[in-house]
């Protein structure tokens, strides 16, 4: 069987809700080393992949590997009748057709429990090899998020480019054009607050617009972001989930036709 | 004119 338990309750859910636009249904791997998912969205465009470590709950238990196949916008509901601070339980049975979630209050005064119907779910995995990234920023990703949602509002693609000036993001639309740099910083009072850039050489790629923004749902999960581009490769956006593992979102340049 | 790639097109189906 899988039992898993979560004092900080709140960040399940802040994981579902970051993706379950891009992805409806997903199966959940299930290991004695925590829980996995990779899946891409319908169209096929971008990729989201997360990691929680069994290490990372406060009690982790799985017996044999299991996939549970999962609807996430219903998992979603379900979260919504969970409390901010409870604490949330997950259990699977080996064989069973559904995944039961308990929510207990911070005093442990009001226990809900659901079950959620369990799907078998076709899905493609795509292996992701280590790369070599032409350049790796790391910044705040409320930043992050400013940055792809002021430019929506140019256009719908962003050129991202990373030079020894920077990294730039520029929009083109009818309206007119935007450009917002970004330049290492080293003064902010914590460190996550920096912008780190390091290149190794130039780069320049385009993407739409409307998945970045959607990788922005993951803000709340951490208080930085790490953008890796790669010459004529998907850009990888990475969210680390403190002292839990991490969300990560692949998209697909726009190529010229 | 640029076009929009698929994630295949970089990875491998495992």
């Amino acid at each position: 069987m899988f039992e898993a338990r979560l004092i900080q309750g709140s960040l399940l859910k802040k994981l579902v809700d970051a993706i379950k636009e891009l992805c409806t249904e997903v199966n959940w791997d299930i290991s004695n080393s925590g829980i996995n998912m990779q899946s891409m969205d319908g169209s096929h465009v971008c990729l989201v992949a997360f990691n929680l470590r069994a290490d990372g709950f406060d009690h982790f238990r799985c017996d044999r590997p299991l996939t549970l196949g999962i609807n996430l916008g219903n998992l979603a509901k379900i979260l919504k009748c969970s409390g901010s601070n409870d604490i949330i339980t997950m259990k699977a049975d080996d064989n069973g057709d559904t995944l039961t979630l308990m929510f207990e209050s911070e005093k442990q005064d009001r226990i809900t429990d659901v079950d959620l119907k369990l799907m078998s779910i076709e899905s493609e995995h795509l292996g992701i090899p280590d790369q070599d990234y032409s350049a790796e920023t790391s910044m705040p990703s409320s930043e992050y998020q400013r940055i792809v949602r002021d430019l929506s509002s140019i256009g719908d693609t962003v050129n991202i480019s990373a030079t020894k000036e920077g990294i730039k993001f520029s929009a083109m639309g009818d309206i007119g054009t935007a450009n917002i740099t970004l330049r290492q910083t080293s003064s902010a009072d914590k460190e996550e607050e920096n912008v780190k850039i390091e290149m190794k050489e130039p780069v320049l790629l385009t993407f739409a617009l409307r998945y970045l923004n959607n990788f922005a749902k993951a803000t709340p999960l951490s208080s930085t972001v790490q953008v890796f581009l790669t010459k004529d490769l998907p850009v990888q956006v990475n969210y680390n989930i403190q002292d839990l593992g991490y969300v990560k979102y692949y998209l697909a340049p726009k190529i010229e036709e | 004119k640029s076009g929009q790639s698929r994630m295949e097109s970089f990875f491998q189906v495992l």
